[in-house]
């Protein structure tokens, strides 16, 4: 049922880049895609890394799987990628 | 911009005071469209290399080469840096574009065109596309843009309203800017005239409102009985003042349409027979789409934004009610009804600068004791560089290396320039320093229409002042902390605001951090309810950045609709030394509100040199 659920893409904000040597953001963000979403291969979900400036990333995910990130440690917000306009 | 820049006082060459050097050593990200590369106005013609602290690339796609003034590119849609928009081009070169001379629309609007800081270097990140532009797409180009070490960030980008801070990819990417000591230079929104519209509404951003300049375009109409009506549009076609039949739309109805929809030409309603060969007219804008489908030869129409010249495919001109009524008269009460469009002239705007009514306004509908748009600048009928391969306007077969266009698009990128000629003289200032110069100095602007769309709600702190911002004597300053317990004060806990700033925050009940304490340059407080009799303060403080000796007075001047008693405490403020932080406090009384309209006044601060002026505003609703 999970996976015929429709995905769309949230982008996941988690703030700033911890401060610790040993953080790699994009071990995290992988880590927490195949925790979400149980699979062992996130190819075709992850769609940005945010990981030079600031933390984060963008990815396919159900309506549940948002809910679920939403809720993990580390993990300010969680909402959906809309396209926004020049002015 | 080939008359923006003298219009605010930042005069060519020798005229305007500068330092070359550090102008060269300053990068502006331009995240937008992507850019043009081979655009005179990046030529990289006399720059020498990019400076050591540049740490980006040059990843624009195939055929797209950068140079010692277009430093770096990236591209977040897959399709290259090269801007087949225009838009991104316009703006990086209203920014920093170089100095070139005969520049023109077809001849209209002819001069030297050129960016604000013409000697800085420029990186571009393209996050749109024809679609748009995705937010994912906006916080890759941030995040890469404060690591690639730019100084400043232009970014006319946004939505049709305010979101949360925590769901806002812009007021995300620009804290991070902020937290690494780059000021981001944001649109307000094209969703004006209507109030709330305001899209940049974060404390750490700049936010910019459209003004006209004391240029504007015109295009008139000729009528069949001499009588000349004045209308809005760019239009290089030259009819050679000849004048053709014209018909209005309801009288060249199809068989399938009723003649209300055809007067409004709309889609299917004429009959090509009747039209073609004639100037066609409408009561509405849908006639750019079909005059050309059913043979008219050009097209007036009545305008919905009627201060504002936009580019059309064919000869054009947008007239107001009014005028527009007076000519269906004309129509009406004519036999063989006739007229010529003119090419576009230009005329000197003597009530300039008005807001235009497309600029978005406040108030700010997620912080509401902060004022939104935080100031204004040109951005109607900017005439800059475009792409050959954008499209003028939908139709449009032409192609050109400069063009016009209105917008806060197009202001967002003054302020950004200006903020980057500030940045030369005092290259170690923090964003909010930089904001506060431009923000405290503004000209103040003369709101002669009605209504919410002339307030501080359209154009904040007032019009921007390049050569007043680049010698402020204070400035109000705030840093990360105080952004942190602004965000306490707005009812972030402290766990979030750990992870967001990867700090310890303990956020305090202590009123003292009421967002209407953040220490802006501007004082705005929303009452709840509405008040017969109200007293709000305002905490501040300010640091001497002009004469280490120096003694600032206060005074306080009326604002619009002005009902507010100001009292400021101490009235005086001695500085000793530069760098040296002085506090006060604003008390503001008053009753009786108006429901619907702010309530205004200006507190400036005056050492007889310097006037630091802040506006201070206070509305219910």
């Amino acid at each position: 049922t999970e996976d015929s659920q429709e995905k769309q893409v949230y982008i996941v904000y988690m703030g700033s880049l911890p401060s610790r040597v040993d953080y790699t953001p994009m071990s995290h963000h992988m880590s927490i895609l195949q925790e979400i979403t149980g699979e062992s291969s996130i190819e075709g979900r992850l769609v940005r890394n945010y990981k030079r400036s600031f933390n984060g990333f963008a990815a396919r995910l159900t309506e549940s799987e948002r809910e679920r990130v939403a809720e993990m440690d580390g993990v300010v917000s969680v909402f959906p990628n809309k396209k926004l306009q020049l002015q | 911009t080939t008359s923006s820049w003298d219009f605010m006082g930042l005069k060519e060459g020798k005229k305007t005071n500068r330092n070359p050097t550090v102008e060269s050593d300053t990068i502006i990200g331009v995240i937008d469209s992507g850019i043009t590369p081979e655009s005179q106005s990046f030529s990289d013609k006399g720059f020498g290399p990019p400076p050591e602290k540049w740490k980006g690339v040059c990843s624009g796609g195939e055929n797209f080469t950068c140079n010692n003034k277009l430093i770096g590119a990236r591209d977040y849609t897959n399709s290259g840096t090269r801007d087949t928009e225009g838009h991104g081009t316009h703006t990086a070169s209203t920014a920093a574009g170089n100095a070139v001379a005969d520049t023109s629309f077809f001849g209209i609007g002819n001069g030297t065109v050129r960016g604000g800081v013409p000697a800085s270097r420029i990186a571009a990140y393209k996050a749109c596309n024809a679609t748009g532009c995705g937010m994912e797409a906006l916080l890759s180009a941030f995040d890469d843009a404060i690591a690639d070490g730019v100084d400043l960030i232009t970014i006319s980008i946004g939505g049709e309203s305010a979101h949360s801070f925590e769901t806002d990819s812009i007021a995300i990417g620009t804290f991070h800017a902020m937290a690494n000591g780059i000021l981001t230079v944001s649109s307000a929104g094209n969703s004006g005239p209507e109030d709330s519209t305001v899209c940049a509404v974060a404390p750490w951003i700049l936010t910019v409102a459209a003004t006209t300049t004391n240029r504007g375009f015109v295009t008139k109409v000729v009528l069949g009985n001499g009588k000349t009506l004045v209308g809005k549009s760019v239009n290089a076609f030259d009819m050679k003042g000849q004048k053709y039949p014209i018909v209005y739309g309801k009288s060249a109805a199809s068989s399938v349409c009723e003649a209300e929809n055809a007067a409004l030409c709309e889609p299917e309603c004429l009959e090509a027979s009747l039209v073609k060969g004639k100037i066609l007219v409408c009561a509405s804008t849908k006639g750019l789409k079909v005059a050309e489908s059913v043979g008219a030869i050009a097209l007036i129409f009545k305008s919905l934004k009627p201060d504002v010249a936009f580019i059309h495919p064919l000869p054009a001109s947008g007239l107001p009610e009014k005028d527009f009524d007076s000519l269906v008269s004309y129509i009406e009460s004519t036999e063989s009804p006739s007229a010529a469009i003119l090419k576009t002239e230009e005329i000197f705007n003597r009530t300039s600068p008005l807001v235009g009514s497309f600029s978005s306004r406040g108030p700010n509908t997620i912080a509401v004791d902060i004022l939104k748009p935080d100031i204004t600048a040109p951005g109607v009928e900017i005439l800059a560089a475009f792409s050959p391969d954008g499209e003028l306007s939908q139709g449009d077969t032409r192609h050109v290396k400069y063009s016009v266009l209105s917008g806060t698009s197009m202001s967002c990128p003054h302020v950004a320039g200006v903020a980057a000629y500030v940045k030369t003289f005092y290259p170690k200032w923090s964003p909010s320093m930089i904001q506060s110069a431009i923000m405290t100095t503004a000209w103040p602007v003369n709101a002669t229409g009605t209504g919410i769309a002339s307030t501080e709600f359209a154009f904040g702190a007032g019009h921007v002042d390049p050569i007043a911002a680049s010698n402020p004597g204070l400035v109000y300053e705030l840093d990360k902390t105080d952004h942190i317990a602004f965000l306490c004060g707005m009812n972030y806990t402290s766990k979030i605001l750990r992870i967001i700033s990867d700090e310890t925050v303990t956020c305090s009940e202590d009123k003292e951090i009421s967002p209407r304490n953040l220490n802006y340059p501007s004082m705005t407080a929303r009452l709840s309810v509405p008040h017969s009799n109200f007293t709000v303060t305002f905490n501040r403080t300010l640091t001497n950045v002009g004469p280490s000796s120096s003694t600032y007075k206060s005074k306080v001047v009326a604002g619009h609709r002005s009902n507010l008693n100001v009292n400021v405490t101490p009235s005086v403020l001695s500085f000793k030394e530069v760098n040296e932080k002085q506090s006060f406090r604003v008390t503001v009384t008053g009753s009786d509100l108006d429901s619907k309209l702010p309530s205004s006044a200006y507190l400036i601060w005056s050492d007889g040199t310097h006037n630091v002026r802040s506006p201070i505003v206070v509305y219910t609703g």
